[in-house]
């Protein structure tokens, strides 16, 4: 009801300011801390695949869904962010322990055969990230010094 | 009318509405709020593997 | 002075140095050992000799980051934008590093120092990216040295990663500087009005990310550390992009990248709704005082807001006279607003003369003239003005009739000074006048609170009492254009819009504006239905 107003004396150059820097408009990544050992390089996908992730997917419920594999890429690949916490803890309510001179996660094969003050001994699985499989090892000494 | 707001890509879910939506938020030019690995989270220093 | 090819080249010498030492194992593992290598450095070379030679030491480095952000994405592909806006990163992280670092350490606990080279570093920085944008934006050269590289448009992206990446390092809780936590997120805050859209707005969509981005809402009114200085350092930025998209969206022009900008604040302001509404609530008036009369969801949006620890009665289960009798209608809104500075002292003293004793029948009359601006249709009031003599006056309003031991209603309020403020200018004002007064009352129907039922009891009484229909059809109009907009709508717009249309003393339907074209006679319907 009150009609155009008249422009203000900037509005043209506020508006071709704004139109230039519509092309340059801020990505995600400019705010995020960088990763270099896998950086993020967004893809364009189908329009048919899921644009956002599941609304659950920021709980543990949800991580506890996923298999250790996917639960060890998170761990390793997504340093320093929630996911990794999460993928941290649900691997360890799935009974795996961190070793923090290996940097790898082991879970008891069985029982171990001695357990002392210091340590535990015996059969383990653990994921090599290197070989990226899960491997088991045989009269293993899992120190607790050495436990996260 | 209007912009619906329901639309902007905000998770408005009236169950959840005690979470805040500042802590995903994805910024003003997100469809999407932050996916768990774009959050940043205190880890302990032996995570930091790489 | 001009920079001296020795001193630039001492600078970049430094700053490459330290680029190779601030990404190894050891750097990451004892940052101050790496920093305390990089300061003997500079003291070797004389770069921290003084005040002013610390000024131009990372004046050089900010315009070095600079330059090679524009040299890397001068000429990106598309495809190689990833790839090159990490090279970029790789320069200007080690920068913010190499800065957060002696902001951190410098001098001890002398905590003055510290915040005293923060300043001068944001200081820099903005002042380059100010430079930068007169000259790529708007093509003057100044004082650009003639020997820097000509770089063509201007790129906001290093300038946006600095502050950001600046912003999350010293904002993180840190023991060695808490103690000065509020002053840095000032000189940030500081920072931030200084690179508003209005003075760069080649800036613009940056400054907006920077606001909006997660970690300085949780700075700010998350887990503040002084909430109502940071809260109302958050209300003012949010005004400085309030109006510079203004002008825009009150002469209607959205081209592409207004309609981008006006979407992100949307979405910045509906995040502020949810999650900190207080903030909305309290500044209510002075945000509002902002938005252009004509942009009615966005107004909705702040208005809409409400304490997080109320539960709002169902608008649409209530009848009026229970609307009365709700406790928090009687409460006194939190507003942080000093009532009294809100209009001239001269306006102010004739308003209060005429308040106290009802006699200038003559200051009945000249009040228009207060607002009056220009003959200019459609800019002829200072919406300013109207805001302020509608909030001052209900204000006042309330106080007297609570002095006389009474509640607000409808019978209270009426047939007094107030009450002739508000009728007179109804009818003294033009169309484009009663308008903004109406908005101005509108803009008061919020939550539960004294103010939403005294405003709410005004309309209703000025449509009871209303001589001309066209005054009734112009009530009828602001409510219904804020009813009709897409959500959200505020409680006490509803509750009066209720009232409206089925109190029988309104007759409201009988109205021949309700029935002007079948599309409108429709649309009332269909809010009517969802009403009642």
């Amino acid at each position: 009801p009150l009609g155009r107003a008249p422009p203000i004396e900037d509005h043209d150059k506020h508006l071709n300011a704004l139109e230039m820097a519509l092309q340059r408009i801020p990505q995600p990544m400019d705010s995020e801390r960088p990763r270099s050992y896998l950086p993020k390089m967004p893809c364009t996908t189908p329009a048919f695949y899921p644009q956002q992730a599941p609304s659950n997917s920021d709980s543990m419920e949800y991580y506890l869904r996923l298999s250790p594999e996917t639960l060890f890429f998170t761990f390793y690949y997504m340093e320093g962010s929630r996911a990794q916490l999460i993928a941290a803890k649900a691997l360890k309510k799935l009974s795996w322990r961190f070793h923090t001179k290996y940097l790898m996660w082991f879970q008891r094969h069985e029982e171990p055969k001695q357990i002392t003050d210091d340590f535990e001994e015996g059969t383990y699985i653990y994921f090599d990230y290197e070989k990226w499989s899960q491997r088991k090892k045989e009269q293993f000494r899992f120190e607790y010094r050495y436990l996260e | 009318l209007g912009t619906d707001l329901t639309t902007l890509g905000l998770n408005l879910n009236l169950n959840d509405s005690r979470r805040h939506l500042y802590t995903t938020f994805g910024g003003p030019w997100a469809d999407a709020p932050c996916r768990t690995q774009d959050l940043d989270a205190k880890v302990p220093e032996e995570y930091l593997t790489n | 002075e001009e920079d001296t090819p020795e001193m630039c080249g001492k600078v970049e010498t430094i700053l490459r140095d330290w680029i190779a030492l601030c990404y190894t194992p050891m750097a990451q593992k004892e940052p101050q050992q790496a920093l305390a290598t990089m300061i003997h450095l500079m003291h070797e070379q004389g770069v921290l000799a003084t005040d002013e030679l610390i000024t131009r030491f990372f004046r050089l480095c900010t315009e070095l980051c600079i330059d090679v952000g524009y040299r890397l994405l001068k000429n990106e592909p598309a495809a190689l934008t990833t790839v090159v806006r990490q090279r970029c990163y790789y320069t200007l992280d080690a920068f913010v590093k190499l800065t957060c670092l002696m902001v951190k350490h410098s001098d001890g606990t002398q905590h003055q120092t510290k915040i005293n080279l923060l300043k001068k570093v944001l200081n820099i920085v903005t002042s380059v990216l100010h430079t930068d944008h007169e000259v790529m934006v708007y093509g003057t050269n100044g004082h650009l040295h003639p020997a820097k590289i000509v770089r063509g448009d201007f790129q906001a992206m290093p300038y946006h990663r600095i502050i950001i990446i600046m912003f999350n390092e010293l904002t993180t809780p840190d023991s060695s500087l808490e103690p000065i936590a509020w002053p840095i997120l000032e000189a940030f805050g500081q920072a931030f009005f200084i690179l508003q859209p209005r003075r760069c707005p080649g800036f613009a969509y940056s400054w907006l990310d920077i606001i909006g981005h997660r970690n300085v809402i949780a700075r700010l009114l998350g887990d503040s550390v002084d909430p109502l200085r940071t809260s109302a350092m958050y209300t003012q930025l949010l005004i400085c992009h309030l109006k510079f998209l203004a002008p825009f969206l009150r002469s209607l022009e959205m081209p592409k990248s207004v309609h981008q900008l006006y979407k992100g604040t949307l979405r910045v302001l509906l995040v502020i709704l949810h999650d900190f509404p207080e903030l909305l609530c309290e500044y209510h008036y002075v945000i509002c005082d902002t938005i252009p009369p004509n942009c009615v969801q966005l107004r909705n949006l702040v208005l809409s807001a409400y304490p997080r620890n109320m539960r709002l009665p169902d608008p649409f289960a209530l009848t009026y006279k229970q609307v009365d009798t709700i406790p928090d209608m009687a409460t006194e809104p939190k507003m942080c607003l000093n009532i009294n500075a809100i209009m001239n002292a001269e306006l102010r003293a004739q308003l209060d003369n005429y308040l106290l004793t009802r006699s200038s029948v003559d200051f009945l009359q000249r009040l228009p003239s207060f607002l009056t601006i220009s003959s200019l249709p459609g800019n002829k009031y200072n919406t300013t003005v109207v805001n302020a003599i509608v909030l001052y006056v209900g204000m006042r309003a309330i106080e007297t009739v609570n002095k006389k031991g009474q509640s607000v209603n409808i019978h209270t309020i009426a047939h007094s000074a107030f009450m002739d403020i508000f009728q007179n200018l109804t009818v003294q004002l033009d169309t484009e006048g009663r308008y903004l007064v109406f908005n101005a009352i509108a803009n008061q129907l919020r939550y539960p609170n004294v103010h939403t039922h005294y405003f709410s009891c005004v309309f209703l009484f000025l449509f009871q009492h209303a001589d001309a229909p066209q005054i009734k059809e112009q009530i009828t109009r602001i409510l219904f254009e804020r009813l009709v907009a897409l959500r959200p709508h505020p409680w006490g717009l509803l509750i009066t819009f209720i009232e409206l249309i089925t109190g029988p003393q309104y007759d409201f339907w009988a109205n021949d504006f309700t029935k002007c074209a079948p599309e409108i006679e429709r649309l009332f319907q269909n809010v009517a239905n969802t009403c009642v």
